[in-house]
């Protein structure tokens, strides 16, 4: 992937998301 | 230096706390994070929303700056 810590921040933003 | 999940959860926590009284700029980070997550958008595009949303904060645009690939930057206007 080309932007690892943009994907891994897009992984919490979304865990963050369903969650709330 | 590799950023961790807990980065992540710290930036979030700060767009969230400065957009306290408007929530929807919130869910809009959110949801373009999905969207990026999804393909729906791809890197160029991401740094595109992100800079329209956050106009005017220029912490959280340079906080974003640090999660983005080698040779993408968001300039912050000063």
């Amino acid at each position: 992937l080309p932007a690892p810590q943009l994907v891994m921040l897009a992984n919490v933003a979304a865990v963050t998301a369903a969650e709330s | 230096q590799r950023l961790k999940v807990e980065d992540a959860l710290s930036y979030l926590d700060q767009v969230k706390l400065q957009f306290g009284n408007q929530p929807q700029v919130y869910n809009d980070f959110l949801d373009i994070m999905k969207e990026f997550k999804s393909q729906s958008i791809d890197t160029p595009g991401v740094i595109n929303r992100v800079s329209q949303l956050f106009k005017g904060h220029p912490d959280l645009i340079m906080g974003f700056n640090t999660f983005l690939p080698p040779g993408y930057k968001i300039e912050v206007q000063t």
